[in-house]
């Protein structure tokens, strides 16, 4: 299927294709050939896991002496197209980039029961940037009926920066106490899904489709 | 062949030995773990120890714990310890004493500061290989993503996202930093 194809326009609930009663319970097949299933776009991944290298490094050649300086480092990123599988440890940080032309639609299944949850089975989230806090408060207003839902959401909410003191991140991070508050996020509205102008330009091994478009330029 | 690995298992360790810190900052202080890989018996009873030291005025980089609670014991000294859940207000912001116990349950971020009088504690974690995850430092979640996350999550110039990922090149363990905000903008 081309990109052009993956025009998501609104999604809807689906019913079973498929549903198998046994004498014990039930197995219920979804139609992966549905267009909501087709159309998940790509994009990019990282995944930062404590005690692991910053591996993907780039650096910066003068043009006076030829000599290398060293710009960014970061931890693996990885590509992801519709059909992937992306698992994620247990407590670890993340962050994705939609890359691709259309949307990027993905489905999260998060294990509460997971063997290294020790907290009880409501499902957390613990924000690093951004706050959509205000977002959700909007939502609330707009309806009465999903209220006790919709405060859950408004607290689960919030980045993890805006509970620290601004002065002890400010000293943890080494920074001034402006840049600190910028981490707590506290005047930003936009949520947890940001615009990225100009696209995001990050140090990633090409895609083998773009390796293979590379080296046939390059050919003889 | 079980009842010979019990009968022999090693039972003891010291973690008070400062030669025997894991991580150790001679200007913030130090920190020693205990874990199943180095007492085998631990990972029986599931539990894990650390044992920290912090000097006048240090900071222990701001962490959340990935697999386990922590029950934090204060042994000597005195610091200001938050406690940050997934809501705005700190679910803990307040100083700690000699004598005095906090918990601080999973995936919740926590940052310690000592006082005048430094800051010494054992904390019990309740997995026998808990693993923590810094927010800065040199291991630190923000050091592992690309400056340009940093850039457009925080909406800050380069600059300070690159202040953000290298201000601080020690580990865990951070040394009081009185000129931190002339670094910052210089």
């Amino acid at each position: 299927r081309g990109q052009s194809e993956c025009r998501v326009q609104s999604l809807s609930a689906l019913e079973p294709a498929r549903r198998i009663e046994s004498e014990a319970g039930v197995t219920e097949f979804w139609d992966e050939s549905n267009e909501q299933f087709q159309c998940a776009g790509r994009g990019i991944q990282g995944t930062m896991i404590p005690g692991c290298p910053e591996t993907f490094q780039s650096f910066q050649q003068s043009q006076e002496g030829g000599s290398t300086r060293f710009n960014d480092h970061h931890q693996k990123i990885q590509s992801y197209r519709q059909g992937d599988i992306i698992a994620l440890p247990a407590g670890v940080a993340h962050w994705c980039y939609n890359d691709g032309e259309t949307p990027l639609v993905a489905v999260s299944v998060l294990d509460t029961s997971n063997y290294a949850n020790q907290l009880d089975q409501n499902p957390r989230k613990f924000y690093l940037a951004g706050n959509p806090r205000q977002q959700q408060q909007q939502q609330q207003e707009s309806g009465s009926s999903y209220h006790h839902q919709q405060t859950q959401q408004q607290r689960s909410g919030n980045n993890i920066f805006n509970g620290f003191d601004v002065n002890i991140l400010a000293e943890a991070f080494g920074v001034s106490t402006e840049t600190a508050r910028k981490l707590q996020s506290e005047n930003d509205n936009r949520g947890n899904i940001v615009h990225v102008k100009n696209g995001l330009q990050v140090i990633r091994p090409p895609r083998l489709e773009e390796e293979e478009r590379q080296q046939e330029v390059r050919g003889n | 062949g079980l009842e010979e690995t019990i009968c022999t298992t090693r039972l003891r360790d010291n973690i008070a030995d400062p030669s025997r810190a894991d991580m150790y900052n001679p200007k913030g202080g130090r920190i020693t773990s205990l874990n199943s890989q180095k007492l085998p018996i631990l990972s029986y009873l599931q539990l894990s120890a650390e044992r920290g030291v912090l000097y006048r005025n240090a900071i222990m980089a701001p962490h959340w714990n990935l697999n386990a609670h922590s029950v934090i014991y204060v042994t000597r000294g005195n610091g200001r310890i938050q406690v940050v859940g997934n809501y705005k207000q700190a679910v803990f912001d307040g100083e700690l004493h000699q004598g005095q116990l906090l918990i601080v349950p999973q995936n919740f971020a926590v940052v310690k500061q000592a006082g005048n009088d430094g800051f010494e504690w054992v904390a019990f974690k309740t997995n026998d290989n808990a693993m923590s995850s810094p927010l800065a430092g040199r291991f630190s979640v923000i050091r592992g993503m690309p400056e340009e996350v940093l850039v457009n999550a925080y909406r800050i110039s380069r600059a300070d996202a690159r202040n953000l990922k290298y201000n601080r090149e020690e580990m865990v363990v951070f040394g009081p930093q009185s000129g931190s905000q002339e670094r910052a903008s210089a």
